[in-house]
């Protein structure tokens, strides 16, 4: 078990902090089309360091809670994880505006971090977001059931 | 590069066998099992061509997965991706919506091949569906709503505490 | 050219409107509905340049369609396709699995849709579904189940001669 | 209420005859993934005039069920409509096998036609096969959900 919780503020849909957990072994995200139930999954891809454009096409700003104060938002994701030794680490990545453009910085524990050096610490903690093997996206699968002879030799060489 | 790629092709199409195997177990008694295969188009130049991905749903007959049914493609296709990575260092898996076009039967084999990961590769999974057989049977349930300035909401539901549904445990259970 | 397009531009967009309002009503009071809308990137030129598909959703903001959630899309995406054609000389309807993606409440909403145009253009409906609180609600059953063999049974039952089901007639008859 | 029957023998899935209906005004297909639902809705395009290559690209050969007389299938479709006059005629479509290809020929009311005659007939019964708008196919709402702009163009092109 390691995904603990989830700690969200001003975060797509998601207005103000939300704590979302402690989550289980067998977690389910339920509820109506359009509650925000793929959200969730985005808010965990963004805090281990996907790029805005690969969640859905976004730009940081469109990951800002539409009714954030967009001069200064104080967008955050924080993910409480629990390593194979069950010591806990709060990995955070945040939105903020510098000089009217969008940045995300990360900390780890609430030290700051470059995005480097926290995709590291993400390696030695055992998750490896270039593999992008531990999420499957709504839709994924109906695409690859469509996919020609040549695609699969692609999608083969891409992982080896 | 071509023997990286051979490496990789003879180790995703052993994954592929055993999770289709898994994800296609029938749920009662002879437990017949489907399988998948991947084939190189052309060995000598695997770049040139294709890779046929062919598939025997239990107790059918062998066909490429473009003749299949929408659910039966669907599962091939999950086998497939689930065999790309394989599940040695995985900590966790997080799913959404990989069950909209699976039947009733369908869904509870996944539900089976979920709960085995979880013993099995000691595998967190974080799943998003839209099908109550499926749901009713996890640890926990985060229901997501909306407010009525449409932002979301969660509450969150232990179900581990509650008594088990004795059919579809003695279903899955095998 | 150019003017062809136009017209069907226009008339495609209408319908758009129509539909895409139909299909997400409300089931309860106030009964909002969401809007939808085509408009030409480059009205100039409307061959070099896209349509873009805007959507409001009922009681949410306006966005692309590509920003909407699974379920939203393929309701927008449903309403589009049914606006190519309208409905002015169409006998018969066949729709394969459509409701894939949607939930309780966007299944209900397409049962009404579904009823009314049985009744408003006389349109025959044959749907494949595999959502029961849909095709409970219809005139006639049509099963189908694997012989041992492989090969398909079918067995009809009709539906129209049971009492309805009051809950959902009353959710579905505005 | 238009289509009324469907006689189907030795078509993909269906071994032998079958006869499926009377349909109502509104029917549902249900039943398991793989049972043959979609074959049923192949059965309607076939004898409608689609070409095997537009039924979820196959050959004709592909459409006779796997266990039928290779050398000699007898395999039809027919489809009982009644028109809004309320007269009701049979169309039909077999396939057979002549100088080893696989060929298909049409009928309406067991009187043998050309495919243009057959098509011909069709329009003047309301139903115009071109515009491909009384069907929608497994998928088809997914794969329109994730259109671009530029997409949408070139369908309502395709329209006008
Ligand atoms: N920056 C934002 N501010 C406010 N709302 C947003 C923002 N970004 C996205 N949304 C809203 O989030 C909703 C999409 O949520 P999400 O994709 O999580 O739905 P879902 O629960 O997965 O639904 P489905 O079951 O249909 O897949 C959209 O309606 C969209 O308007
Ligand atoms: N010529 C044929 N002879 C025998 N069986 C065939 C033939 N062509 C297709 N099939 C079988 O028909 C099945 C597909 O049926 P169909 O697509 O109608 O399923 P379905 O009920 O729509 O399922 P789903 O709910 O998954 O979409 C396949 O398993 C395939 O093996
Ligand atoms: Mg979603
Ligand atoms: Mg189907």
């Amino acid at each position: 078990m390691r995904i603990e919780n989830l700690e969200i503020k001003d975060f797509k849909s998601y207005s103000g902090v939300h704590t979302i957990g402690p989550f289980k072994t067998f977690s389910c995200v339920i509820g109506p089309n359009g509650s925000g139930k793929s959200n969730l999954l985005d808010a965990i891809i963004f805090v281990l360091g996907y790029k805005a454009t690969a969640i859905r096409g976004s730009k940081l700003q469109d990951l800002v809670y539409i009714g954030a104060d967009i001069v200064n938002p104080k967008t955050y994701v924080k993910l409480h994880f629990r390593d194979q030794h069950n010591k806990l680490y709060v990995l955070g990545r945040n939105i903020t505006v510098k000089n009217k453009r969008f940045e995300s910085s990360y900390t780890i524990d609430s030290k700051e971090l470059s995005a480097q050096e926290f995709q590291k610490q993400l390696l030695e903690l055992g998750i490896n977001i270039a593999s992008k093997s531990f999420f499957i996206f709504q839709g994924d699968v109906e695409n690859h059931a469509n996919r020609h002879p040549k695609e699969i030799t692609h999608e083969i060489e891409v992982v080896s | 590069r071509k023997s990286l790629f051979l490496k990789a092709f003879k180790r995703i199409s052993k994954n592929l066998t055993v999770i289709y195997a898994e994800l296609t177990k029938e749920l009662e008694p002879p437990y017949h099992r489907g399988s998948a295969h991947l084939s190189l188009e052309d060995p000598m130049n695997p770049f040139n061509a294709g890779v046929k991905f062919s598939v025997i749903p239990p107790n059918k007959r062998f066909q490429e997965i473009d003749q299949l049914s929408g659910g039966e493609k669907s599962v091939a296709a999950l086998a497939f991706t689930f065999s790309l990575q394989g599940f040695k260092s995985t900590p966790f898996l997080i799913l959404d919506e990989i069950d909209a076009a699976f039947d009733t039967e369908n869904v509870l084999k996944l539900l089976r091949w979920v709960r085995n990961k979880t013993k099995v590769n000691a595998i967190q999974f974080i799943v998003i569906s839209l099908k109550e057989i499926f749901f009713a049977h996890s640890d926990l349930l985060i229901g997501i709503c909306r407010n009525t300035d449409s932002t979301s909401q969660s509450l969150t539901l232990a179900l581990d505490q509650l008594p088990p549904d004795e059919a579809s445990e003695k279903l899955i259970a095998n």
